[in-house]
């Protein structure tokens, strides 16, 4: 079972935090702010108050033991600093750091964070792609030319099931999964039948992708 | 083509004009800063100076030839209501508005927004599922049995093909992609082999997927 550490329970802290403990995982939630370290334990059960920058708390806290520690102090750049120094220096396996810009992203990264977050700047392109991708469902980039999303059945594929559509052929794209009514359909056979109102989440070329949302 | 206006350029607002600038499309960024309005008409072009609670500006702009407006002022309540229920009154397309919490968020919702973005809570949730994911790497749910993630190759795999991998029977899951040395091969057919090192993103039962990252 899984351990990891949230130190900071800001808003990504414990977004993060809540995340992983609804998943099952055991998490470790970290403030220096008593009313936040009381109000959190009734959501994430485990948390401690404590100032992160502190080298003998991290050292009582067995960092190794956890899958990954996660330093989610923005505003403050010489606490996450400090934070990521030490855990490095502890051992940590995976340090994940939240960054207010690209720079203080850099500093972390040279000084031991295995991956950087920039919340407004990694949403802002996600929320980029998905408004461009006219669904404003959620768009994966496999690679830079091919991409997945959801897309609102064309009027002229209702009635139709995939073996008809024959998607790959005709469309280049490859159908993962349909949804109708709330229930989701994934890896579909070719016998499902697409309905008004499905959503298909689909595989392709950006370009094919783009093509299929307009068609008729 | 389609055209965006994105209100207010802080790193969100100007992060999802530069993603859909970069995509080709046409984007009009507006922020009451003027050292912002021209440092960014180096980057996206179209700045212009304004104040987006302003009705005379507003109504100036032709709102309804846009594909979305984005209010990325989360700062000021004030300001991000005002400008969204002006869009409202507009007759704007779509409106995406940022906002710090659930509660500012409902009430943008309530008052025209159709898409409310909190970008710490909404990056968290996707760090989130990445840690558990034990790959790092994205993890898209597609309903709440299934999911795409990457994965390194377990061992077992290396030097076999598509095809003799069998994977749907033999593991239940879809592999969607192989990236290979920075070649990333989408659809991949029957003979592509797998070699070590490469990162495979596969769509599976949640089950499904977690054995496989742990298979030898
Ligand atoms: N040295 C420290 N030790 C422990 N907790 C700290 C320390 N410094 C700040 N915190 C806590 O970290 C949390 C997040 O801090 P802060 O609000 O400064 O960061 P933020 O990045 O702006 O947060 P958010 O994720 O909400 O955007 C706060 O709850 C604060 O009490
Ligand atoms: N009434 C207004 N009219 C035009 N621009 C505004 C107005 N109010 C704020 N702005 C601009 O919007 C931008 C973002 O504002 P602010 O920093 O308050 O929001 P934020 O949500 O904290 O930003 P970020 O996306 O960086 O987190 C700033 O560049 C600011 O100049």
């Amino acid at each position: 079972m899984k351990s990891f550490i949230v130190l900071g329970l800001g808003r990504f802290g414990i977004s993060v935090a809540q995340t992983l403990y609804d998943m099952g995982y055991e998490v470790l939630g970290v403030d220096a702010d008593e009313k936040i370290v009381n109000e959190y334990s009734r959501h994430i059960v485990h948390t401690v108050q404590a100032d992160i920058t502190s080298e003998e708390f991290l050292k009582s806290m067995d960092i190794k033991r956890f899958a990954a520690a996660v330093v989610s102090v923005g505003s403050n750049i010489q606490v996450s600093i400090m934070a990521t120094v030490l855990l490095k220096e502890l051992g940590a396996k995976f340090i994940l750091a939240k960054a207010q810009d690209d720079f203080q992203g850099k500093i972390l990264q040279k000084l031991g964070a295995d991956k950087v977050i920039l919340p407004e700047k990694d949403i802002g392109i996600k929320v980029g792609h998905n408004l461009a991708a006219e669904s404003f469902f959620d768009l994966v980039e496999i690679s830079p030319e091919y991409s997945i999303t959801s897309i609102e059945s064309p009027p002229s594929w209702y009635g139709k099931n995939i073996g008809q559509l024959a998607a790959r052929t005709k469309y280049g794209v490859n159908i993962l999964a349909v949804k109708c009514q709330q229930k989701t359909n994934v890896m579909p056979g070719a016998g499902t039948v697409i309905e008004k109102g499905s959503i298909i989440t689909v595989l392709g070329k950006n370009d094919d992708l783009e093509k299929l949302s307009t068609l008729e």
